[in-house]
């Protein structure tokens, strides 16, 4: 298993790099064993440099950057192991509106592979959605789901709930 | 593999049965703080086998059944259930399901005490059965398939050694 | 100190019972000292039930409401010893549309006592401010500041560079 | 008391000197990610005396000097200075500071080595005498008056004993 982890390792580092690149509009990115020596036990460094800047380490990126830098992560895994589905809970919160553009951009490549659950509050993320579901608390503590047909093109008509059996 | 439908029931802010369907491509989920959708995550990652209560934002396993509201009292189980199609014969095979077709249920019930039960297709197994039933598919439980709200950056400000457990789930 | 320390809780106790239930329309909140024999080593408990619900935790509560509850705690907490500065950085993130209104009204109700510096990207957030500051990076890596002229209606018009000295 | 201005220099993302100046009300500041928002609550924190690299978000307290660009070279010392109107003459008085007026410029300075200087009005200090001047205002270092991005909920998510900590600064 260790030539198996090595593998891995090594194509997810590959994306992870150009899809860095890419989501960033330039710099560069890298991920590296701590100890070379000791690969099934080691653990794993993430540098990650925003175009034109010179970091120290990436706890100095911004929320923005950091959010970006590890969706750039989660799809460089994605590329070598694409899971069925995925759930991404308000991944867009801390993101400014180019930042959610490149984001919707990403995970529409991804589609091929996946589904993708999106828990959000933004109209531009929403506006990507195929199908849309509104969760509603009428009655206080008491979670009931509204399904929403829905046109790519956005023009909403709220259906009937969706089926309480 | 693919999700087709999540029923809930007693989970969490669901006390009344209730299902979503999914389809392909990208389901998005809306509405107003506190109306439920980070539970709607919390079920998914619940039936697929989730052991930490933490990890569901509870104390012990048993927060996640219904608690009550002003006008309902509290509940004393919840029970979701999965049902994933286009599921590779071998998974199902390994799992001692009948192959008869290519869609699987999966169902999880706890009760106030906090053991589970689990069930593939209505009949009882074992948790291993389920972590059986998806090994190797990405699906796992330490997966990165279920990024909790505000957890994105966890995959960043954790330990080095702590990072290797997604990159082995990959392998 | 042990009196001071009492007071000051007791004080900061009315106030977090009353802001919530006001935040939240509804619903109750509670400090108490999880050890009430040694007042001056015990941790403080909180209790947030948010209206119609019955919460075993407080980790049980949404994002949003974690954050609406966090910020009736720290208006108790300046109630009692208002600071002369408060600097809220994307505070705003998880809110919907309407709790983003009752935190700005809540905010305005503490203008008399201290002046805030709010980091935001959220358009309703920025046309409640009386100054607003950009930040660009126009040379990569580098910040400069521009200061917006601005009039709470909301007509900006960008003026000269924040004094480059 | 009240903020008047702000000015950073070789701090963070400012390689140049910039300045900030503060009305009454409120202040909003916007820009797009990683444009150096969060690094001006970082200079406001730093010039009031945080000993933490960690709470501003670094390895090490030389982590706030201008680490370069592709097209800067790195700098050798970063210094902010945070100018207060309106301040008690008891609290001047404590910190030895000339009564003449009720304005008082707050300066701190940090070099490649890592030592920190502080001044106030221009003339060389020690951390001491800074949060001396601040004492019992409200403006001290564990205060609540600097919410840093995503740390709002860490007022309910911290333990017991440590959530005591901004009870006792208020008190
Ligand atoms: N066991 C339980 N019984 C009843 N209600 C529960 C239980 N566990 C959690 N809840 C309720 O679920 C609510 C939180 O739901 P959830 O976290 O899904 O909200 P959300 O829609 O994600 O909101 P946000 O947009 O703020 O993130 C809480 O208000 C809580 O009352
Ligand atoms: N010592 C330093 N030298 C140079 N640049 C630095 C230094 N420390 C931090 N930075 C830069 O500051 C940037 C982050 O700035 P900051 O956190 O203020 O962004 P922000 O405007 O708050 O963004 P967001 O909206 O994403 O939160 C990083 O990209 C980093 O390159
Ligand atoms: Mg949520
Ligand atoms: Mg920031």
């Amino acid at each position: 298993t260790k030539e198996l982890f090595t593998t891995t390792f090594q194509q997810i580092r590959e994306n992870f790099r150009s899809l860095f690149a890419e989501i960033f509009g330039g710099g560069s990115a890298d991920l590296y064993l701590v100890d070379e020596g000791d690969v099934l036990e080691s653990g794993i460094e993430i540098v990650a440099r925003p175009p034109g800047k010179q970091l120290r380490s990436i706890s100095l990126l911004s929320g923005g950057e950091q959010t970006m830098t590890a969706v750039a992560l989660l799809f460089a895994i994605y590329q070598v192991k694409p899971s069925p589905f995925c759930v991404l809970d308000e991944l867009d919160a801390p993101l400014d509106e180019s930042n959610i553009n490149r984001f919707i951009r990403i995970l529409q490549r991804f589609l091929a592979h996946s589904q993708f659950i999106v828990i959000t509050h933004n109209k531009r993320t929403i506006a990507m959605a195929d199908v849309l579901y509104g969760v509603t608390m009428q009655e206080q503590g008491v979670s009931k789901i509204v399904s929403v047909k829905f046109h790519k093109t956005g023009d909403a008509t709220a259906d009937q709930p969706a089926r309480p059996l | 593999m693919h999700l087709k439908n999540l029923t809930a029931y007693g989970f969490k802010s669901f006390p009344d049965k209730t299902a979503l369907n999914f389809l392909p491509g990208i389901t998005a989920i809306v509405g107003p703080n506190g109306c439920g959708k980070s539970n709607v995550a919390d079920a998914i990652r619940w039936v697929l086998g989730e052991q930490s209560a933490k990890a569901l934002r509870g104390g012990e396993m048993a927060d996640v059944i219904f608690n009550g509201t002003d006008r309902r009292p509290p509940m004393g189980l919840a029970e979701v259930s999965l049902t994933i199609g286009g599921v590779d014969e071998n998974c199902l095979r390994a799992a001692g399901v009948d192959l008869t077709f290519d869609e699987v249920t999966v169902t999880r019930r706890v009760c106030r005490d906090g053991s589970s039960e689990y069930f593939i297709n209505k009949t009882p197994c074992r948790l291993k059965d389920i972590q059986q039933l998806f090994m190797g598919t990405g699906m796992g439980r330490a997966s990165y398939s279920i990024m909790a709200q505000g957890n994105i950056t966890q995959l960043l400000s954790s330990k080095p050694e702590d990072r290797r457990l997604v990159f082995e789930e990959a392998a």
